[in-house]
């Protein structure tokens, strides 16, 4: 319905005004709605503009490989706020980030724990010392997968 | 509510029988590459009855089937088990844990279970209803796609909107 | 043939006049998300003369102009001058250095120059031409894209066989 | 022309069989041309297969992240074999890689370093220890990038 779908939209954009600058540590950030001639709301599009700090507001496009990520990382948050998935898997999100980057993406993440379990596949090794359990997958037999037990701790040595 | 669980066997490269348990809080998965990390992620989606092949890699429902290696024969047959803790009830069903089970055969014909008895696709998609459990755009960010909710077209972002409304 | 060095000014980010040397062997560009790294690969790829915008995430020749921050203002023009060693010979000129030159004004039309000397993008194509530099598919990699050559259509493929043939 | 194509096309045909391998520490990988009924070469798609170590052979879109990656650059490496490009600009291609991954594709590259010059963008520390020389990009004035200069041992410590 009508009337639900703009109350959602309102509440995503607030949090997406609120979860960017936290994550960017700066900035500003807004969507709007795209409407049409016949101003039909169940049909528009949905626009995103960011403005990274200390920078010009500009196309989405011209965003580095990182900030992309970053943005589409507040995006899904503020979603989450509105409407908590039970469950999420997040497929190596954290790739693109610079390591300053990664550690606020964790921060914001442990702010969501509480509603939402997380199963994150990822290289980084900041993510994985955040991690509450860890598992590690295998192919001691090749083209078999298994698992394996890892510690936290070796991780920190090799980073394979 | 959280996957307490996974148990998958004869799903892609896991070919003997592997279960997997998670804390409800962040469970991080490594490994080497081309190990079955992402294939993890992909049979949580595809156990809730996921329809689109094209979505987890493959062009049609067999190629989730283990499909051999220079020591093993090709397995006939995939199946995912998970299990969720249902203490908060989200779920409708009296149950503490709940149980959804996928089994796919070579012909590429799905079998689903709830609890261990048989049901049809239909009473998976109505336990997780409302529940934000799901195959929904914003549960599951496959790899190399987080920047597609910003690039992708105007509608199809309104979309992962309406799933949230 | 390798390139020198490669000078920036008023370039999508940089603002300030900006200078790389490079050595021949391999050089490696690092720094935080967002501070201008693939804006060097994108400036090397424009002065041979890219004419696709969106080849570079641009829409139109003026996104590439240095377009203000809180502090600056926007400029009217961007400029890169890329200097290369043509010590063996490989371009069709006598100089040792060879440079190229572009300036885009804010009306998206370009001028080219080498050596210095003004000149049409025809020219600095045909010096170009047969010494594998290029704006071709196979010595630019963007950032996301290795796994194109694989994935896009074979016939997509085929033109950077092309390439090389 | 129809000969020189085809001529190119299968010296990369037999650099793609080597230098996979090499790469894969096993496996095979081949390319063939796909004809239409008309037998046109030059306007025949190509068709990719590999078959990493163990592994059956399949579709490249069964390959995981990290092996579509690594076999695009067995690829292209098999392709400056043929020709070489003066230089190349690579942007994150180690970004999927994962640490072993990482030190084969360093070695793969040192082998045509005397043919062509690499400029590569990176976050890893593996490739930025195998860099000849360094620069860092900063934007100590927000929005506007500027030079730094970098040493290897500084990365060492601080991987951002
Ligand atoms: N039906 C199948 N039978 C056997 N193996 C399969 C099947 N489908 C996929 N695979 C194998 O699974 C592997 C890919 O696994 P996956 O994508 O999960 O790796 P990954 O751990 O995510 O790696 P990366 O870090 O590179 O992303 C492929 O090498 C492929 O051979
Ligand atoms: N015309 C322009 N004027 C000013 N700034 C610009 C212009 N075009 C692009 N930019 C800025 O350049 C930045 C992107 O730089 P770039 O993509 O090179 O980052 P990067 O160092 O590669 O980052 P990452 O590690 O995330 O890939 C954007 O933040 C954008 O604001
Ligand atoms: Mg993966
Ligand atoms: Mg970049």
């Amino acid at each position: 319905s009508e009337e639900k779908f703009i109350d959602t939209f309102y509440k995503i954009k607030n949090n997406f005004k609120e979860i960017f600058p936290e994550l960017f540590n700066g900035g500003k950030a807004d969507i709007s709605l795209i409407l049409d001639e016949d101003e039909d709301v169940l049909n528009s599009g949905i626009d995103v503009n960011v403005k990274p700090p200390g920078k010009r507001l500009q196309n989405i496009n011209l965003l580095s490989g990182g900030e992309k990520a970053l943005s589409a990382i507040a995006l899904l948050f503020s979603i989450f706020k509105v409407k908590p998935a039970p469950f999420c898997v997040l497929d190596e999100i954290d790739a693109p980030l610079d390591d300053t980057n990664v550690s606020r993406f964790i921060n914001l993440l442990s702010d969501f724990t509480d509603t939402t379990q997380f199963i994150i596949i990822t290289h980084n090794k900041y993510t994985i010392e955040s991690a509450d359990s860890l598992y590690g997958v295998t192919m001691e037999e090749p083209g078999v997968s298994s698992l394996v037990s890892v510690s936290i701790k070796e991780f920190e040595q090799d980073r394979s | 509510m959280f996957i307490k669980q996974l148990e998958l066997v004869g799903f892609k490269s896991f070919a003997e029988k592997t279960t997997v348990n998670f804390s409800d809080g962040m469970t991080c998965i490594v490994g080497p590459n081309g190990c079955g990390k992402s294939n993890i992620g992909e049979a949580i989606r595809w156990v809730f009855g996921e329809q689109s092949a094209k979505k987890l890699r493959g062009s049609s429902m067999d190629d989730f089937i283990f499909n051999g290696t220079n020591q093993r024969k090709p397995l006939n047959r995939a199946e995912v088990t998970i299990t969720l803790n249902n203490e908060n009830n989200i779920l409708p069903s009296e149950y503490n844990d709940v149980t959804v089970k996928r089994r796919v055969f070579s012909d590429g014909q799905s079998e689903y279970f709830i609890n261990n008895q048989k049901c049809r696709l239909k009473d998976v998609r109505n336990l997780i209803t409302d529940t934000g459990i799901g195959i929904s755009a914003y549960s599951f960010i496959e790899q190399g796609m987080i920047s597609e909710i910003l690039s992708s077209d105007p509608t199809e972002r309104r979309r992962i909107f309406e799933e949230a409304a």
